[in-house]
């Protein structure tokens, strides 16, 4: 018998000045869906139910950029991506421009066991979906107040930011930001033709 | 962006991604959560998903790198994950979360901070965000 493990995350590059309590509110989804993850392996689940068990405790909580409470495109919908692989075979399936599939998750393990392809988008995705019978939900689902705020910045500072819930660390204001971002273009600081500064990690 | 990464009481891994991607995004655009090899990966060695700069996680085949550093250079799972956020990103952030088929856990960001949470059978168990 091997020993069971299991890692979780709810993205990377934290605000350093995120406040005390949306930091708490993190711990608490993180600990609840780890929790989860931990009751099925002591029960015998397998890798493959369990991960996806786990990540659509993620995708259902807002607190992060998945799922319920994803980041918005520029045009302010949601159009959200997953995959998963199973060790066993190396076996995978993902999906990408999905935006009514309530769990992404879900429907690319749908494309690994049902599908004889390990990647769908778009509509053909959607109707994978719901020929699979999956649960679909309408795409204000997935849009949070705070997202719509977040996008107005964003488009402000004319940015593309990684992690929707923090602006980009030493601008306060969307025009100090917009200023920053020129004055990096003007260096030629870019990466992927967009100004370095863009990149606040997720 | 949301992952998991497991090796069960068998000794078998899994690991799956999810995101809704970058605020601000252009319609129709892709990044790594979905790529298999580069924002998730499961195999025999190990399960890794990846979080962070999509551009440069694509580039780096991040998720597959960590097995492929494990299978060809013998390091166990932290140095593999250390090796890889370290030497693998060029300028890009990211962060990853992994398991050994063994039942280690590990991560690695080279930004500031990551939402994380591990836990192991023999009774440990974490949750953070800061290094």
């Amino acid at each position: 018998m091997a020993r069971w493990a299991i890692a979780i995350h709810g993205g990377a590059g934290v605000d350093p000045n995120l406040p005390e309590h949306r930091q708490e509110e993190a711990k608490r989804v993180l600990a609840r869906c780890l929790q989860v993850g931990v009751d099925l392996l002591r029960a015998g689940a397998t890798a493959l139910d369990v991960v996806e068990a786990v990540v659509r405790e993620l995708e259902t909580d807002p607190c992060f950029n998945s799922g319920r409470g994803s980041a918005l495109t520029r045009a302010g919908t949601v159009e959200m991506e997953a995959s998963i692989m199973d060790g066993r075979g190396r076996r995978c399936g993902a999906v990408s421009g999905v935006s009514t599939v309530k769990n992404p998750v879900s429907l690319a393990r749908r494309v690994m066991d049902k599908s004889p392809h390990s990647y769908l988008a778009f509509d053909g995705a959607e109707d994978f979906a719901r020929e699979q019978g999956l649960e679909v939900v309408d795409n204000s689902y997935f849009i949070t107040e705070e997202n719509i705020g977040m996008l107005k910045l964003a488009k402000e500072a004319n940015s593309i930011l990684f992690d929707y819930r923090i602006p980009l660390a030493g601008a306060d204001t969307c025009s100090a930001l917009a200023a920053a971002t020129e004055n990096l273009n003007s260096n030629g600081m870019v990466m992927n033709g967009l100004p370095i500064s863009i990149y606040a990690p997720e | 962006t949301v992952g998991c990464a497991v090796v069960d009481s068998d000794g078998f891994t899994a690991a799956a991604t999810s995101t809704g991607g970058l605020m601000n995004k252009m319609t129709g655009r892709i990044g790594d959560s979905p790529l298999i090899g580069a924002g998730t990966y499961a195999c025999g060695h190990c399960a890794v998903s990846c979080t962070g700069e999509g551009e440069a996680i694509i580039r780096s085949t991040l998720a597959r790198d960590v097995a492929a550093v494990m299978e060809y250079k013998g390091l166990p799972l932290q140095e593999a994950v250390d090796f890889c956020v370290k030497e693998r990103l060029d300028e890009g952030f990211a962060g990853l979360i992994a398991v050994s088929g063994t039942g280690e856990v590990a991560y690695g960001f080279n930004c500031t901070g990551m939402f994380r949470g591990c836990a192991t059978e023999d009774g440990f168990m974490e949750v953070g965000i800061w290094e």
